[in-house]
């Protein structure tokens, strides 16, 4: 029989929550292994990070949603969080394969790194359910629908403080590292892309920037 | 699949593009 809407967002999101490992709120004993071999061990300062994203992430979700979703926003976060572990240990193994190096010290100590990953897996976890959402009219009454739509990106850029070249640079790797993405997440992995680098990207600054480089190639040939 | 087009090169990964070497 045809998918309905509603099937078709019920098995994205079976399918996210399927494909994580369960007891991924924590490291898996490989990626901890990896933590483990850096020159300045980042376990810690990632499990505060988290507390402190989760937080915000939870408190900027109420706000958004109200206060009585508080808790849906946690569970995004949740699932969120073992999506950024799984992915983070696809990306190191990727990495050591093509480095031959184990020792990952400067990378999973850069707090920017971890906020954008985090801030990626987030975006599909919640592209994941909004989708959902558009498809099936499920908010066609107004509150309901501003308030997905309040959650759309950039929405995590703001809730992160992160900026969004910097969200930009994980995308591609994410992808890459993530095989099981659908074919949807990928497009509006793509659609942020496109909409960082044609809107929100550039700066008073950038232009400056730009005209400062006028050496390098590709930058003579936007000039 | 969705054709998403892949930009980074063979050589290049994300601990280029966070400065790490």
């Amino acid at each position: 029989p045809p998918q309905t809407p509603i099937r078709a967002a019920m098995n994205s999101i079976k399918m996210l929550r399927g494909d994580l490992p369960s007891s991924g709120d924590q490291p898996s004993s490989k990626l901890a292994t990896y933590f483990k071999n850096c020159t300045v061990d980042p376990t810690q300062g990632i499990q505060k990070r988290l507390e402190m994203l989760g937080q915000v992430f939870s408190q900027m979700f109420g706000e958004a949603v109200g206060p009585h979703c508080i808790a849906y926003g946690r569970e995004r976060f949740n699932l969120g969080v073992r999506l950024y572990y799984k992915v983070m240990e696809a990306m190191l193994e990727s990495e050591e394969k093509r480095l031959s190096v184990q020792n990952f010290s400067k990378l999973l100590n850069d707090s920017t790194f971890h906020t954008s990953l985090l801030a990626c897996a987030l975006e599909v976890v919640m592209a994941t359910y909004e989708e959902s959402s558009f498809k099936n009219g499920g908010c066609s009454h107004g509150e309901g629908e501003q308030a997905v739509r309040d959650l759309c990106f950039p929405w995590i850029l703001n809730v992160f403080d992160l900026s969004a070249f910097d969200f930009y640079k994980v995308i591609e790797s994410f992808i890459k590292a993530e095989p099981t993405l659908s074919k949807e997440i990928i497009k509006h992995l793509e659609t942020c892309e496109n909409f960082i680098m044609e809107k929100i990207a550039w700066r008073t600054v950038s232009f400056t920037n730009v005209s400062l480089n006028r050496r390098i190639p590709h930058v003579c040939r936007l000039l | 699949s969705h054709d998403y087009h892949f930009g980074l090169e063979e050589h290049e990964g994300i601990s280029e593009l966070f400065d790490c070497d």
